[in-house]
């Protein structure tokens, strides 16, 4: 971009300083495509020899699928470097500019494998017209040629013991893609170092167990996280918290996982189900003694449930005798707490003997009133 | 949406535009709450501030405002913290409205999947969007009828990607009807009993669009992500202290 302004190719170029002066675009860039990670360069300059404006767009291109797969039939022994040097071009850390392959390494490359490409309907891509490319030697311009230590797999390749790159999907993947079967050797999580899931004998990273995230059917990578001591709980990150934190309304673990689920229903003997909430990792009703509607729908709320709620109030003598209930704190009015599990306190008689019962609905969704179909 | 027809003011009510300046519509997404949206992860590369968007709903002619539009501005971009964006996996995030829409006719969320409720392949859904149709960008919102397929039939398209659960695959084999560049955060929905219609997928990523089309389309999966949804919304709900 020796002018003021940048050709409009640059304007895409995340290079281009963003207050729009746009000079300075054509600098080079390091490789990020995973295809071409294990070349004798890392730099580029984009746009690329096929017209891609960015490794993003190069990326997802179809020549990013088409010479990968077409490097697995062993047409060529130096196609998949050939196809690098036009996806993502040597760049000159001196004078930013583009290196193109030689053109043989193209010629070489285009006659042995488009007639593969034919047998299956494909054609070479369009614009890799070898004639731009400098002969090798030709004075005033340099170009790529192929080392003979040079890979000829990419990383998104297995290679096979025969020398042959099969795609890195098909290792390990049942069926036998290398002719000396070499893909489906070592098909164990430890020698390719993974984790196994002892049930599933899924492979998963060991990054993977422990994070807070499920990934063996079972859950098993996410047991045996934490050990906490009797009067403490695990939170979903695997912390250790007091036992009476859980569900007091106050957040105690990071990720906040102890004022989870803290509002339930239990089914009760009538259709509808008793309000319960945890505390200390202890399930409670709620005594009815003050209770108001809008209370009901906070804890529908809560639930996800935010459609119309019906509310019960049930007498119940047995519950009592269990001390198995929360009652609503004098002041709760004034206190501005979010949920509703922080307004209730435990060891307050309850004079009405009478527990909360909810039916919660969810919102409406899913209709679409407008598409209605007019009778004529 | 490539093969598809352009569709009729509220046929698909929780279809919204996501749209930041200078560009205008960048992504589409789905109304799934009064103050809740979901779209895809990949949407906000390169433009992670909520600051920077705003959501319209109501609309069917990205040209034409209508009496039912309604905009709201972004408070909360929640992106999945497994999101890759290297492999396009995890591609979903939750976005919270400054203040709850009105619901009109026009303007109505879809609903989200019973945890563990799955789609089945060989299922006929429908994608929506404004994106790409092959030859040009259209005004008005299209929508097109695509096939869910099942995960090992799809990874046959896909030798250089793996499909993972968390990705649902949609189309033909031809590729004859599919979401395109532009559609991405836009939903495909299947209608359940009585005349209601479940978010399964995200239009998320395929093969190129524009002009061999080949394979289906990948869309996030939304039943595997009902429980971090639930969990991000009840926490950004009742739990901001």
């Amino acid at each position: 971009c020796a002018s003021a302004s940048c050709p409009d190719s640059c304007s895409h170029s995340p290079l281009c300083d963003m207050n729009n002066r746009q000079a300075n675009c054509s600098q080079c860039e390091p490789i990020t495509l995973e295809l071409c990670l294990n070349l004798p360069y890392n730099y580029t300059n984009y746009p690329n020899y096929l017209g891609h404006l960015t490794q993003k767009e190069a990326s997802v291109s179809w020549e990013s699928s088409l010479f990968p797969a077409l490097v697995q039939t062993n047409c060529y022994k130096y196609l998949m470097f050939f196809a690098c040097t036009i996806l993502v071009p040597k760049c000159d850390l001196q004078t930013s500019q583009r290196i193109p392959p030689c053109r043989t390494l193209c010629e070489q490359s285009k006659e042995r494998c488009e007639s593969v490409l034919g047998i299956v309907g494909l054609q070479w891509p369009e614009d890799t017209d070898c004639s731009q490319f400098p002969e090798e030697n030709s004075d005033n311009q340099t170009c790529l040629t192929p080392d003979d230590d040079v890979e000829e797999c990419s990383p998104s390749h297995f290679k096979c013991h025969s020398g042959r790159c099969v795609l890195a999907s098909r290792r390990c993947d049942g069926q036998a893609d290398c002719e000396d079967d070499s893909d489906e050797e070592n098909c164990g999580c430890k020698e390719r170092g993974l984790w196994e899931c002892p049930t599933s004998k899924l492979c998963i990273r060991h990054t993977m167990i422990c994070d807070g995230f499920s990934d063996c059917p079972d859950n098993a990578d996410e047991k045996n996280c934490s050990f906490c001591k009797k009067d403490e709980i695990t939170c979903a990150n695997h912390d250790c918290v007091p036992r009476k934190g859980w569900c007091d309304g106050q957040i105690d673990c990071a990720d906040k996982s102890d004022e989870w689920d803290c509002v339930t229903l239990s089914q009760n003997r009538s259709s509808l189900m008793y309000l319960t909430v945890q505390r200390s990792a202890t399930n409670y009703h709620v005594c009815a003694d003050g209770w108001e509607e809008n209370l009901s729908h906070l804890a529908c709320k809560q639930m996800g449930l935010g459609g119309p709620a019906v509310t019960e109030i049930v007498q119940e003598y047995e519950q009592l005798h269990h001390d198995k209930w929360l009652n609503l704190h004098s002041e709760w009015k004034s206190k501005n707490m979010s949920t509703l599990h922080a307004h209730l306190v435990t060891g307050l008689p309850c004079r009405s003997k009478s527990m909360v019962s909810l039916l919660c609905t969810k919102e409406d969704c899913g209709r679409r009133p407008a598409a209605r179909m007019y009778k004529r | 949406i490539l093969g598809g027809r352009t569709s009729r003011p509220g046929r698909w009510p929780w279809q919204c535009s996501l749209q930041s300046e200078p560009s205008g519509h960048i992504c589409g997404c789905v109304l799934i709450a009064k103050k809740w949206v979901l779209t895809v992860a990949h949407c906000f590369e390169g433009r992670e501030s909520p600051t920077v968007w705003k959501v319209v709903f109501g609309i069917n002619n990205l040209d034409h405002p209508s009496v039912f539009m309604q905009t709201r501005m972004v408070k909360n971009v929640i992106l999945h913290p497994r999101y890759n964006r290297a492999v396009v996996d995890f591609d979903i995030s939750i976005v919270e409205l400054n203040e709850e829409i009105n619901e009109t006719s026009y303007v109505r969320p879809v609903c989200l999947p019973r945890r563990g409720q799955r789609v089945q392949p060989d299922t006929y859904c429908y994608i929506t969007g404004w994106g790409h149709m092959g030859n040009k960008m259209p005004f008005k919102l299209q929508e097109g009828e695509v096939r869910i397929i099942s995960l090992e039939q799809c990874q046959s398209y896909f030798d250089m990607k793996t499909i993972t659960a968390r990705m649902l695959c949609a189309g033909y084999e031809s590729g004859t009807v599919d979401s395109c560049m532009g559609d991405s955060g836009g939903p495909l929905v299947c209608e359940q009993s009585a005349g209601r219609w479940t978010l399964f997928g995200l239009t998320s990523w395929g093969s190129v669009c524009f002009s061999k089309v080949l394979g289906p389309g990948v869309y996030s999966n939304v039943s595997h992500f009902i429980e971090w949804i639930e969990r991000q919304i009840y926490i950004h709900t009742f739990l901001l202290h």
